[in-house]
């Protein structure tokens, strides 16, 4: 059975969709088994995988409303050992659609069950990565329930901090309500920028407050990660040899040692 | 009657909250009223602005359920000229409410209505400036329902870019159907970094699609900016003398100049 991990994190712009891309490509990279799910709207994870509109006939929206299987929709990326479930922009309607409908929160986790079970194709992969969006909606919620846990990617700046806080408070009120076993992968730090003090700042004050739960490895601001998507690749194909593409190889090997530890 | 103007951007950390900050530091600092609207459950604008928990009591929140009045609602932020109705996570909540009331899109449109007329206290200021949470959901319709025009901060990245066509067909929708006044005021270019290529070749593509709907001014990456907030303080004042600041009292004296010409 996959491990299911939610890239989950309200304030928006902080790495969500660049560490989805890049730490699936990572562990895809070493022989992992990946697939990405996209469920932002906005489909940034879909084109930073250089997705076409053509490909995304099915995408994350009718496996939600329950008219696609999962499996069915997954795409290649043309990445070996990693797939995705594309999303499109009417995803942005489903919130209201959802809302209406049975088990609103747990239609990720059923799309998800529904592959485990002997008539079923089933389910092909190490690692699932659900990219969310910038908001503590719906859809976020459908990733946390379906999740065995969150990776919190955490950019070094004040404003991502204060949301810190909130995310945290809304990971503890899942656990209790809607998904017992939803633990706390790891925060991850992106975005560091050597030369700025706020960044050390907040690095020490997340590592005060959360401990080992932040992961060693920091993401550097590293300009070659933001024109990867332009080409529709990750930063470890468009420049493997690039700091952030180090950084991210270096977080998928700390991910799997925690992984072993488990 | 103030000029209503929506800072809107679906795509998460692109300057939103920063812009409607210091833009309207700069407004009042020449000495035209201006009141924000922290539409944003994360509160990124009220805590900006140095706005404590404690003075939060009435917030965004009451004023959206028709509980209290936008004047009434309104605070202090320190400076002059300059006053804020701030928000709470409460709001987050707001959107499953929202979507049950009558004229759920008309209520921030609603509540400022409500304050033109003999028996209210009028709404005493040249500029309303909306802050919107990154997506485009009920809580962004109603700022962009209220508003004469938005006002749309762009990052010079390739995902930030992707976002504006949706962003530019949903204007356009809210146009025709419910509020037929709506303009685009202009487009920002926000964190403009010199050294990156990938920021001239988007400031050029922008430029070549919306002409002089883009700004003269460009707000350049100045880590004095990401400082401020964390002091409470927009960045005018935390640093008057610093590039982001000079950059936003130019984007003010380019916008006053264009309603002036309007
Ligand atoms: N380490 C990095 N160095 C430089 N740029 C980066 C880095 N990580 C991300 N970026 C860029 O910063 C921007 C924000 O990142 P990204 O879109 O991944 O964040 P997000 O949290 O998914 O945003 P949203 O909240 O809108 O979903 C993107 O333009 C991306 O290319
Ligand atoms: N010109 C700039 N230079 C450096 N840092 C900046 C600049 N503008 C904004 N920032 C920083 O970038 C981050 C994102 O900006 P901000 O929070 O204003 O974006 P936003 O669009 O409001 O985000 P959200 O989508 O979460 O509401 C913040 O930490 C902010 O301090
Ligand atoms: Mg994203
Ligand atoms: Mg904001």
């Amino acid at each position: 059975k996959p491990r299911v991990l939610a890239l989950a994190n309200q304030k928006g712009g902080v790495g969500k969709t660049t560490t989805a891309i890049n730490l699936a490509t990572a562990l895809a990279a070493v022989g992992m088994r990946t697939l990405i799910l996209d469920m932002d709207p906005q489909g940034n994870a879909s084109t930073g995988l250089g997705i076409g509109r053509h490909a995304r006939s099915t995408s994350i929206y009718e496996v939600l409303l329950g008219e696609a299987d999962l499996v069915d929709a997954a795409v290649p990326s043309g990445i070996p050992n990693l797939d995705i479930v594309p999303s499109t922009i009417d995803l942005s309607g489903a919130e209201l659609e959802l809302v209406e409908m049975e088990r609103r929160a747990h239609r990720l986790r059923d799309a998800i069950d529904r592959q485990v079970g002997p008539t079923k194709k089933p389910l092909d992969y190490a690692y699932i990565l659900v990219d969310c969006p910038p908001s503590l909606n719906l859809l976020s919620l459908n990733a946390m329930v379906a999740a065995d846990a969150v990776l919190v990617p955490l950019q070094c700046e004040f404003f991502a901090l204060e949301g810190l806080s909130l995310l945290l408070k809304t990971i503890e009120r899942v656990r209790h309500t809607l998904n017992p076993g939803l633990d706390i992968q790891g925060v991850v730090l992106t975005m560091f920028d050597r030369r700025n003090n706020l960044c050390d700042q907040v690095a020490r004050d997340v590592r005060a407050h959360l401990g080992a739960k932040v992961y060693q490895t920091v993401i550097p601001r590293n300009v070659r990660i933001s024109e990867a998507p332009s080409h529709g690749k990750p930063a470890l194909i468009y420049d493997y040899r690039c700091p952030g593409s180090e950084a991210y190889m270096r977080l998928a090997g700390e991910l799997l040692r925690q992984e072993r530890a488990r």
